[in-house]
Formats: C-alpha cells, sequence, structure tokens
C-alpha cells in the first residue's frame, strides 16, 4: 500500500467509512502510525472515533477553505499510533466555495505536504458522490483503495468510478494507482454475495484483496461507542477480518 | 401523499433507490398511476427496473440539459401503471454544467409541469448528496420522503439532512412539505436496529410511517433481476413492507 490512501467509491452505504476507521486503527494497532483525514462532510469518521465534530475549532473545513495548517487540525483518539483531521458538515460548502478557485483539486494536496515522516499511512474518507471533494481526495492521494459491497446496485457503479479514476489519472493525477479492491458486507450464505464476489473478482482479478470483509453487527454498533470494532470487539468477525486486511496490505508490501 | 415527492437523504446506501422502486411499483399495483424519475447518475432505479442505460436516447441528462421534453424521455418499464424517466451517468456533469444557468434549481420543477392528470404520483429519487440533483428534486417536489436506515451513521445524518430542508424551504420551495420519514433495513434481532428506531421515533415523532422496512435478502436480490420485488417475490417479508406502505400513504391521506 501506499502512504496517501483515498477511500473511494461514489456508491453509498458501501462500508468507505468503516474501512477507513477500522483499517486505520488495525495499522495503528501494528505499530505503524496513521493519520485518518476525514473529508467528508457527514463527519462519520469523525464520530466513529468519538470526536465531538461541534466542539472543534479546526475542521478539514478550515484546511481546505480557511487557512488552518495540517497540525492546526489534527486530534487524538484514543487510540495510540492513530491521529485524525476531524471533518463538520460545513464541508458541505466547499463545492461551491471553492468553484472558482485556480488549484481547487489540490487543496488537500497542498496540505498534506506538511506530512513527514510521523505518520507512515495517510487514508482519506471521502464522501459517496465524484465531487471537488473526493476529487480532491484523489489528488492527493497516491493509491485508492475502493470498498465494494456485496450487492447489486454497488457491482453496477464499478463502470463510473473506474471511468472516473481514469479521468483523474489523465488529467490530474497521473500516478494515482489502484491500491485494491475490497469486498464489503460479504454474506456467505446467500446468493447474492457469492455472485457479486464472483463477478468482481472477474472484473479484476489480481487487484481484489484476499481478505473479505464479512456481514458483522460488531462493526455497525462499534461506532455508536465512539470506537474502532479493535477496542469495541476485538474477538469478532469484522475486528478480525480488519486485522487481516492490516497484514495484508503490510505483508504484501502492495 | 403529495404528488410530488422526493426520496432523498445525503447518507449513501440508507435504501432511497429501493423505495423509490418498490413504492413506485406498490402504487401502481394499487391501481394508481405514477412516473419514477430517476435524479441520479448511478441510475440504480432505471437498472432496477430492468432498463439498459446505455440503450437509451434521451434520459434525465437530456431533460435538464438538452431541451428534451418529459415525454421525449419516458419508458414503459413492463409494470402496468408505472413508468420511468431513466437516467443515465452522464449526468453527473449536471451539477457543473447548470453551475452558471440562471434557473439552475428549478429545471427539473419547469420540466415536470408537463405532467397532467396521467399519473396520480411522480416519484422522485435522488443520489446521496445535497448537490444540484438533490435540490432540483426538492425544488419540483410537493413533500419529502425520507428514508432513514436503522444504524449509527444514517441517525448521524438527520441533523444535518433537516437544515439542508429548512433551507430549501426558506429559499426556493417555501410549501416543501416532510412526507414521513421511513424506516429501512429494521432487523429487530439487534439491540442497534431496536434502539435507533426508537431514537428517531422520539426525533420524528408521528411523522414516523408506521410501516417499517425490514432487512430481507429478497429486496436486494430483486434488482439484479430488473424487477421491483413484487414481481420477483411477492410473498417476501420486503414486498409484503412495500404494498403495507403504499396503503398507508393511500389510506392516511397523508
Ligand atoms: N461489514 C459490515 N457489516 C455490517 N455492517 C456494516 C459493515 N460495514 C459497514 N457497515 C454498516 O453499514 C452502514 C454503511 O457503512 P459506511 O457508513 O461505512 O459506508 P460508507 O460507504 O462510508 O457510506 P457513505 O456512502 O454514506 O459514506 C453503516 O451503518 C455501517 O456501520
Ligand atoms: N430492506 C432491505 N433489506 C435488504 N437489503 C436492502 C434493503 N433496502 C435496500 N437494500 C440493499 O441495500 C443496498 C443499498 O440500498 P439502496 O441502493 O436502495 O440505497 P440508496 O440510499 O439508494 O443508496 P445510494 O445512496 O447509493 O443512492 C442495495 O444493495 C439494496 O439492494
Ligand atoms: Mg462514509
Ligand atoms: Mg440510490
Amino acid at each position: 500500500m501506499k502512504k496517501f490512501v483515498a477511500i473511494a467509491n461514489q456508491k453509498g452505504g458501501v462500508g468507505k467509512t468503516t474501512t477507513a476507521v477500522n483499517l486505520a486503527a488495525a495499522l495503528a494497532a501494528a505499530e505503524r502510525p496513521v493519520l485518518l483525514v476525514d473529508c467528508d462532510p457527514q463527519a462519520n469518521a469523525t464520530s466513529g472515533l468519538g470526536v465531538d465534530r461541534d466542539a472543534l475549532q479546526a475542521t478539514t473545513y478550515e484546511l481546505l477553505l480557511g487557512g488552518a495548517t495540517l497540525s492546526d487540525v489534527v486530534v487524538e483518539v484514543g487510540v495510540p499510533g492513530l491521529k485524525l483531521a476531524p471533518s463538520h458538515p460545513r464541508l458541505v460548502g466547499a463545492q461551491l466555495e471553492l468553484a472558482d478557485a485556480e488549484d481547487r483539486e489540490a487543496r488537500l494536496k497542498f496540505k498534506l505536504k506538511e506530512v513527514t515522516d510521523q505518520y507512515d499511512y495517510v487514508l482519506i474518507d471521502t464522501p459517496p458522490s465524484l465531487g471537488l471533494l473526493t476529487v480532491n481526495a484523489l489528488v492527493a492521494a497516491e493509491s485508492v483503495l475502493l470498498p465494494i459491497q456485496c450487492e447489486y446496485y454497488a457491482l453496477e457503479g464499478v463502470g463510473l468510478l473506474m471511468e472516473t479514476l481514469a479521468l483523474v489519472r489523465e488529467r490530474l493525477n497521473p500516478s494515482l494507482e489502484l491500491d485494491g479492491v475490497l469486498l464489503t458486507m460479504y454474506d456467505g450464505r446467500t446468493n447474492l454475495s457469492v455472485q457479486v464476489a464472483e463477478e468482481i473478482r472477474r472484473y479484476f482479478g489480481d487487484a481484489v484483496f484476499r481478505t473479505v470483509i464479512p456481514r458483522n453487527v460488531r462493526l455497525a454498533e462499534a461506532p455508536s461507542f465512539g470506537l474502532p470494532v479493535l477496542l469495541y470487539d476485538a474477538a469478532s468477525s469484522g475486528a478480525q477480518a480488519y486485522l487481516a486486511l492490516a497484514q495484508e496490505v503490510l505483508g504484501d508490501g502492495r
């Protein structure tokens, strides 16, 4: 895995935030310091790590639009080795407010230049759209990790997603690589999951991570406690899957 | 339920498209003619009803940007009483292409003026964002139906959603009403679902539909056959729930 990784898919609810939060925590648990950047106005990664978005002075909004530096924004989140650049719903305004700016697609990339060796990985969570915030993440990233839910509508969106990546590579970030495709919410008891997973493997081949994230209610419960699943229920199948994913990205030297 | 209804929630994957397709089919089955407008570039409602988006001359894109009229766009979908204004991924460009247009928020409303008595209901499916396409739907609509998944992150997004509705009401569509809040993907076996449902009822009171949509794999399978769940598996709990919802909106005279 590259150092700067965007977690993206314009299809909604496929497990982008769940992957961002839990992979970040699993990498930190493997003693690889991680910065998680929440680039979604929904600020789910922020609350999923127990941070009260309304109590913050500076967020990703101030980073992109307000002149804040990364060190103004970054907070601790009670997980050793993991820090967060939190978001806030006011980030919704970024698309319009940045519309006329010269460097509008490269704001995040510019601000992340401040990152030095204190982090081994920088993961960026994105909203379910192909707008300016997601483009900022794809320009700042060296590679992109694509969570794909094992269901029909998510499969359908893959074409649009790959076209967008190709466009970003052509015009804005020629070195953007595909880090891998992560199968999420997999339920081996349903034909649907099995068939969709097969289809995704046929389309992406080796780019699909060997680790598959099962549907596991513990992953959905953990955010209501403001905890990554590793700290909420380490023995759960969800936690074990994200630990395995961290090992896979570290071991393969992808 | 009003005649023109937007189905919206910026949180991704909460069941907007599943509700749009299956409520539309259930209303048509109750002999109330329905037009479903797919206003999402992902075009999931379009493929969920078996329409090949790449085989179409005119879609919502041409309606909003290309001078097509509604009758140029509308297609049959093999469900008596239900017609579709299909979408296509090229609609992604609408946000930028309409950015400078004078009437950019009211394009859809203007085009839907063509609707006469041939439809009792016009349902509009929207993407998971608060951008121009969703705003167009909220301006064209008389009321909005909010699907909310019974999970933590979906609950968190309610505040942002209500703020956006208030803004649209204040500036663009003063008569926009809340049609109701629909609990989706409810799984009574998990504490998470039960707790989130309680919280949503506490926040919204009577605005929550009595009908609750259960998590039911048949709802996720049906789109891969291009069918609403009523035609795929009418006896399933998912199909029964959307039939009950149709009865509730018709019976209450909401
Ligand atoms: N493997 C899983 N098993 C069970 N529930 C899951 C799993 N992964 C995610 N969830 C739950 O499914 C919902 C959608 O996941 P999540 O919010 O992470 O997706 P997302 O792609 O970030 O959504 P959005 O498009 O809105 O940003 C959440 O309620 C989350 O808790
Ligand atoms: N009640 C349900 N039970 C089981 N699966 C469901 C249910 N409702 C929706 N689904 C499935 O969950 C996924 C998300 O639903 P859907 O695509 O309708 O949500 P959406 O809000 O339209 O998503 P988006 O934000 O991307 O537009 C789909 O794969 C769908 O088939
Ligand atoms: Mg998310
Ligand atoms: Mg949808």
